[in-house]
Formats: C-alpha cells, sequence, structure tokens
C-alpha cells in the first residue's frame, strides 16, 4: 500500500519542494525547465541548505521530516536573502 | 539569530504604528491587545517606544490583506503562509501583513496573533529568521500561551545588538533551548510513553524513539496545546496507556494527544496531605502497579489497582532509595529505575534494592 501511495506523493512533492525553495532559499525560477533533468543538483544544493538551517539531516533529499517541515504554517519572509 | 542584510535599523527610538483595518475573525479590542503586547514583547528589551496612530502614515502599518495584495508577495488563503513584513525603511519599510483567510485567535486554536505579529515585528525592527528552533524569529508557527510568553535569549541577543539594551536598571533575561548534549543539561520530569521517552524541559519536550540515534525538540504546546510548561512530574500507567503530568497542586491525564476530560484536577484526590504543594517526580511499577511519588526528601506509594495511597507513607527516601538526593525527575525502563538528581542520572535495581550504577544526565541521547 505505502509504496504506491508515496509514488502519487512524490510528484506532488516535488512541486511542494521546488515553491518551497523557490519561497524561501532563493531557488532561481528560471532554472524551473531542467530542474528535472539536469538542475537537480541545484535544487539539491538548496535543499541541503534548508535542511542544515532548520537543524534536519542534510541529505539534499526531499525525506520524510524535510517535507513535514515544509509543510508547517509559517511566516512569508524568505530564510535567505533574496 | 540573523540580522536582516544590510543592517538596516530605524534611525529613531520613538516609532509610531498603525493599524490599518481589522479581521473579522477576533473582536477590534483583542486584536488591539495583542497587537500592543507583541510591541511591548520588543519596547521591553530595548529603548524603542511604539505610539499608536489612527490616520496618516505610521512606521509600522499593520493590516489584514488577502491573496495578491500588490506587493509582489501574495498570500496563500488558509495555512501556509502566515504573514510576511518589512525591513526598517521609509514606505512599506516596516510594514506587517497578515493573511485575513487564516484564523486569527487569541488563544491556541487556529493561528494566535500575538505570536505571529510578535514574530512579524521582528522583521520589522530589523531581524531575519533564526535557526534556533526555541527564537521568536524560527520561521514555522509554534503557539505558545501569550500568558506564559518570555522573550527568548537569542531574540534578546539579536535585537539588542540592533538597538541597545532597555533602559531598565534591571536587564530582562529569557529562556534558552536546551542542547541535548549539553552536559549541564538537567530534566524538569521525565516519563515513558508508549515505548518512547519524553524529558521535559521548561516549554520544550526532548522525544527519544529507541530506534532512532537523533532526539527530536518540540514544544510541549505541539502536542498538547492546552497543557502548561514547567511540568514537574510525569509517569505512565501502562495497563491504562495513560500519561500522567504534575504541576503544582494539578494533575493531568493523557492519552495519547487528548487530554482526559476534566483535567487538571488537584493532587489531593490521589491522597496527597495539604502540606504538599507540588510533587517533584514519579515512576509507576508496571508489574506492582504501585506509583512512586517523590516529594523533597520524602516519597509516597500509590496503589493503581486500589487507587489509593499504601499505608505507611511518606517514607524517607534515603532510607529505601539510597544516597540519591532530592529527584528531579524519575521513570522506569527494562526493570529498572531511574533517578535524576541535577545532571547525575542513578540507575536503581528495585528487586536488590540498590543502586547499580550513575550516570550522566544526557546518557540517552547518543551523544
Amino acid at each position: 500500500f505505502p509504496a504506491a501511495h508515496e509514488k502519487e506523493d512524490e510528484g506532488k512533492n516535488i512541486n511542494l519542494v521546488e515553491t518551497y525553495l523557490q519561497n524561501f532559499y532563493n531557488l532561481q525560477k528560471d532554472h524551473r525547465p531542467h530542474l528535472r533533468q539536469g538542475g537537480q543538483n541545484h535544487l539539491a544544493e538548496k535543499l541541503k541548505e534548508m535542511q542544515e538551517f532548520f537543524g534536519l539531516q542534510v541529505t539534499g533529499k526531499p525525506d520524510h521530516d524535510t517535507l513535514e517541515m515544509m509543510k508547517k504554517p509559517r511566516c512569508g519572509v524568505p530564510d535567505v536573502e533574496q | 539569530y540573523v540580522f536582516t542584510p544590510g543592517n538596516p535599523k530605524w534611525k529613531k527610538n520613538n516609532l509610531t504604528y498603525r493599524i490599518v483595518n481589522y479581521t473579522s475573525k477576533m473582536r477590534r479590542t483583542d486584536v488591539d491587545e495583542a497587537i500592543q503586547k507583541a510591541l511591548n514583547v520588543w519596547s521591553s528589551v530595548t529603548p524603542l517606544t511604539f505610539q499608536k496612530i489612527e490616520d496618516n502614515i505610521a512606521d509600522i502599518m499593520i493590516s489584514f490583506a488577502y491573496r495578491d495584495h500588490k506587493d509582489n508577495s501574495p498570500f496563500d488563503g488558509p495555512n501556509g503562509l502566515l504573514a510576511h513584513a518589512f525591513q526598517p525603511g521609509e514606505g512599506i519599510g516596516g510594514d506587517v501583513h497578515l493573511d485575513e483567510e487564516e484564523t486569527w485567535t487569541k488563544d491556541g486554536t487556529g493561528y494566535n496573533l500575538f505570536i505571529v505579529v510578535a514574530h512579524e515585528l521582528g522583521h520589522s525592527l530589523g531581524l531575519s529568521h533564526s535557526n534556533d528552533p526555541g527564537a521568536l524569529m524560527y520561521p514555522t508557527y509554534a503557539y505558545t500561551d501569550p500568558k506564559e510568553f518570555l522573550l527568548p535569549q537569542d531574540d534578546i541577543d539579536g535585537i539588542q545588538a540592533i538597538y541597545g539594551q532597555s533602559n531598565d536598571a534591571v536587564q530582562p533575561t529569557g529562556p534558552t533551548t536546551p542542547q541535548v548534549c549539553d552536559p549541564n543539561l538537567t530534566f524538569d520530569a521525565i516519563t515513558t510513553l508508549r515505548g518512547e521517552m519524553m524529558f521535559f524541559k521548561g516549554r520544550y519536550m526532548l522525544r527519544k524513539h529507541p530506534e532512532r540515534s537523533e532526539t527530536e525538540l518540540n514544544f510541549i504546546s505541539l502536542f498538547w496545546p492546552n497543557l502548561p510548561s514547567g511540568i514537574q512530574a510525569a509517569y505512565e500507567n501502562i495497563e491504562r496507556d495513560e500519561v500522567l503530568l504534575f504541576k503544582e497542586d494539578k494533575y493531568w491525564v493523557i492519552r495519547g494527544y487528548d487530554i482526559a476530560y476534566g483535567y487538571p484536577k488537584p493532587i489531593y484526590r490521589l491522597g496527597f496531605p495539604k502540606t504538599v504543594k507540588r510533587v517533584n517526580a514519579a515512576y509507576s511499577d508496571e508489574t506492582t502497579g504501585k506509583t512512586y511519588f517523590f516529594v523533597a526528601d520524602r516519597y509516597w506509594r500509590y496503589d493503581e489497582n486500589k487507587k489509593s495511597m499504601d499505608h505507611g507513607y511518606p517514607r524517607k527516601i534515603i532510607y529505601d532509595f539510597g544516597k540519591i538526593g532530592r529527584v528531579d525527575a524519575a521513570f522506569q525502563k527494562d526493570g529498572y529505575v531511574y533517578f535524576f538528581h541535577k545532571t547525575t542520572q542513578f540507575q536503581f535495581d528495585p528487586r536488590a534494592k540498590r543502586i547499580v550504577s550513575q550516570m550522566k544526565s544526557i546518557s540517552w541521547f547518543n551523544c
């Protein structure tokens, strides 16, 4: 059961991750076209930056704890300089 | 704490604010009070003053807005983004915008307006987000009872680095966030909870799952918004799947995320004499059904089946448990009882009736 469910979440989650990193960690939007092909490293770097800021395990991957943190209600001011 | 890049700050200490409009979710007087209290969080630790004006342009304009409200940072409806604010400066500088589609409240339901405005005002004064999870300037929302709110030390240090100290003779200080591997860490109370361990400290709870190496730090209010901070004793009744939490002369019964109906109740209904004002520590022996309460240098024994205190108590702790001093916290795990006294932890074998080992208080955290 969980595996299939996760598959569907993955698509939804990548949107959450990208939007979060664009809003708060200065992930450039114009990179979006190759985010899915070649820009993953850039996104992974931003993800590491966010994980480090929140004291999460720095994996560069949108793991469970990271997604939970991204879903928390929060202030709209970015965490890093835009 | 982190300064806003470029270190913007107000060039004057006497600032003005104006509440441009009001949310429909709260009474106007409650909104006024919440904002006044939020401003006082910062004015009480700096030379800053805030004067309310009713019209014209104030330094800090506070307003509730919907979705796209023409500042290139649209809101997103309920939850998610709650509010934002602008760094010190002319025009939009210093202004606070709150998402009108949130459920603003003055208690622990929805989003507490005081807490959110106090955070945003930190931005209005030149602070950015802090990565201290206990700081007011931490980016995610965390409820604290406004009546118990104390500006954390991280935020005091940050705002005073910008504007200097308050003019009060006595400088205010704030709570610090517990660091799990701090050798000086002591605990208010400890209990097991469905196989995990909960260490209570101030308004925090350190949560340790036996299968995970890292320890989670959460606010008590994250799980139980109606519980106070500063829990003084706790124990788990495994058979009933309940945790009992004690503070001063009251106790609560917790079942998972729920606080049992009708609590808190006075501790005297458990059989304590009126001379007992608070309980320091407690643990429950699952095999015997007996619960041990530690108060100052004595302890009581409670029979969970008879629901009454055993006769012949209180007794002196030193008589039956040895030289463990005053007990700050205690819990039982795998047949052993662990007593915490300041930064020392004693492992007691109830079968041999003696202390079998002594460790540091933070021994459970894989430091």
